[in-house]
């Protein structure tokens, strides 16, 4: 289990977010760096997704989760529900 | 389930397989047909498998970087993806050639993984339906190996009704119901109904599913592959019409090609006749001489923007030049009616490009005599070139200029020792055939250029893009495809410009600052408001 979670860096999770739309691809150009509370809300939304417990962090079964093969399409426009002088990634607010 | 909002405008659509030479090229399109059968049996859907680039949805096998901006990543992880309704790629299926797919459908994978599945959820997309979070649905974002044949489990099937409303059911004298199986969950079967054929059967059971008694079964599946014979001679005969119409077109073009050629050398026999006219007449019209430029020395060591060899690597025919006045052989375009080939700040005066002229803005607005022809200028510029596609001051404060698959370099009107060179030389694909944008963005500073759905950032240190290019244009949110031109003016703010209207960018929230553009005229070339013109402002 803990091989798992260290095989899966901060910056894959990053990357892996980024890429299904958990955080906005703007991050690719611009770098911006998110919040620590940011990065969680990204996280246990794939978890939720995902359908795995949501703790927000990179446990194991994220680990393993983010390894696995799927669909190169991003999983649908999450409302970024970033504070309101971050960046506002959509029209709508967080459900 | 989730509808992203695209979906297509018809039921019945097309399909073509791209890669038809390739060894499973046959069990693909099986499983194609398969997978699209399953979505037709739960909608209105229909589909028709055609040889043609013109089919709504291309399914294509390939490989990394494959030139849509969302590169595959090899064996695991992405297996593949596919683009939601709409025109060009616009439902189209890409699969990573380098998986091992499984093209009988099996629920074994450790033969591979099974294409029938995937192929399922990524036509899904290219109906519309967004990823699922429920993990029994086909639209969940991760593989499973489900057995899928006929049945489509309630998440999928509710959302493709959704978009594209249920089979009509023919009723025939037996109407189907549903019925709960007496195992121990109570599970409402799903009707499996062939509309298109009314059920026959000896002892017209009421509530008869042809596919539930095996002995009439059997003699449903000859009939279903008989049917299944005759669609595919039919689909044969098709793609031959098909094939046909596609010579007849390609024989067409090659006649229009000849005639253009002809017309141009008419052309050019014609401005030889002018040119030997001009050259007998006394020169009655001042001309304009260029004030003689001295090379500057440093120029050649000056760091140019791509490699910058010492020879010219590309045996160009040098360009012998006359300080004659040019007749424009086009005339000007309306400065309060046109798009923009290209716009830039230039030496921080603001020049605006359109087919062979130019405007200049300064500080106290167009200059008067304007527009003229951009080669006054820059007289190196090709004399035959239609349009400048883009252009960009670098950060030595040079002039950049792209024209069809070339660029030219200028040290202010002189052209670097050098160019032109082949976008190639800047790292770009050589299939591109032009770029439509080339601009410093204010956030950070960086150089892009932009070419129909992609674009591209130059790496300052080596002149050429960067490697993890190019990427989707859908970055620059609001902005779209295949703009005109784009450009950093004197606020810092990067505009960007598509027809008749332009987008300020908001570089804080990465998209554009009001979605509907603003009209391009009156910002920049400070044309009066005519009648029918609303003020953007005050709207």
């Amino acid at each position: 289990r803990s091989n798992e979670r260290s095989s899966v860096s901060e910056d894959m999770m990053y990357n892996y977010l980024m890429q299904f739309d958990y955080l906005p691809k703007s991050d690719l150009e611009t770098g911006a760096l998110r919040t620590e509370e940011q990065l969680i809300d990204a996280i246990s939304k794939l978890q939720e997704f995902g359908n795995i417990p949501v703790t927000g962090k990179i446990d194991s079964a994220t680990a393993k989760l983010i390894q696995l093969p799927r669909c190169g399409v991003g999983d649908n426009k999450h409302a970024y529900n970033f504070s309101p002088d971050n960046l506002d990634h959509g029209p709508r607010k967080r459900r | 389930y989730v509808l992203q909002g695209a979906k297509w405008d018809k039921t019945d659509l097309t399909w073509s397989l791209v890669n038809q030479s390739m060894a499973d090229a046959d069990k693909i399109r099986t499983m194609v047909s398969r997978a699209l059968r399953v979505w037709e049996t739960n909608s209105k859907l229909t589909f028709r498998e055609v040889y043609s680039d013109q089919a709504d949805i291309q399914v294509l096998f390939a490989r990394r970087d494959h030139g849509d901006g969302y590169k595959f990543d090899g064996p695991g992880q992405v297996l593949a993806h596919a683009f939601y309704p709409g025109v060009g790629r616009g439902g189209d299926a890409h699969f990573d050639a380098e998986e091992t797919w499984e093209f009988d459908a099996s629920n074994d994978d450790s033969r591979g993984t099974n294409f029938l599945n995937v192929a399922l959820h990524e036509l899904g997309h290219s109906l519309g339906l967004g990823h699922s979070s429920d993990s029994n649905a086909v639209m969940f974002p991760w593989y499973q190996n489900n057995e899928v044949d006929g049945k489509l489990p309630d998440d999928d099937r509710i959302g493709i009704q959704e978009l594209y409303g249920a089979k009509e059911k023919v009723w025939g004298p037996y109407r189907p119901v549903t019925t709960t199986s007496t195992t121990t969950t109570t599970t409402m079967r799903t009707l499996t109904y062939y509309p298109q054929q009314r059920p026959t059967y000896p002892n017209h059971y009421p509530n008869y599913y042809p596919n539930y008694y095996p002995r009439e079964r059997d003699r449903e599946r000859e009939r279903e592959q008989e049917r299944e014979r005759e669609r595919e001679r039919e689909r044969e005969r098709e793609r031959e019409r098909e094939r046909e119409r596609e010579r007849e077109r390609q024989r067409k073009r090659q006649h229009e090609e000849r005639e253009r050629e002809r017309e141009r050398e008419r052309e050019r026999q014609r401005d030889r006749e002018r040119e030997r006219e001009r050259n007998r007449e006394p020169l009655t019209t001042t001309s304009t001489t260029r004030a003689p430029t001295t090379r500057s020395t440093t120029a050649a060591t000056r760091r140019t923007p791509a490699t910058h060899p010492t020879h010219r690597p590309y045996n160009y025919p040098t360009v012998h030049r006359h300080n004659k006045p040019h007749k424009p052989r086009k005339p000007k375009p309306d400065n309060c009616m046109t798009s923009y080939d290209a716009i830039s700040m230039i030496r921080r005066e603001l020049f605006i490009f359109r087919g062979q002229f130019l405007w200049r803005i300064g500080a106290k607005g167009l200059y008067n005599g304007y527009p003229t022809e951009t080669r006054r200028h820059w007289a190196a510029l090709p004399e035959d070139f239609n349009k400048v596609d883009a252009v960009y001051e670098n950060q030595q404060r040079q002039i950049v200029f792209f024209i069809g698959r070339q660029y030219y370099v200028f040290d202010s009107v002189t052209l670097a020792p050098g160019y032109p060179q082949p976008l190639t030389s800047l790292g770009l694909p050589p299939t591109l055939t032009h770029v439509d944008a080339a601009f410093v963005w204010g956030y950070n500073n960086r150089t892009y250029l932009t070419s129909g759905t992609l674009y591209w950032r130059i790496d300052d240190n080596t002149g050429k893009v960067e490697l993890d290019y190019p990427r989707d244009m859908s970055f620059w949110a609001g902005v779209g495809y295949n703009i005109d031109a784009a450009f950093q003016y004197t606020n810092g703010k990067t505009y960007f410009f598509k027809n008749l209207g332009y987008w300020e960018f908001n570089d804080a929230l990465i998209k554009v600052a009001h979605a509907r553009p603003k009209l391009s005229s009156r910002r920049w070339m400070q044309c009066a408001r005519s009648v029918n013109d609303v003020d953007e402002e005050q709207r």
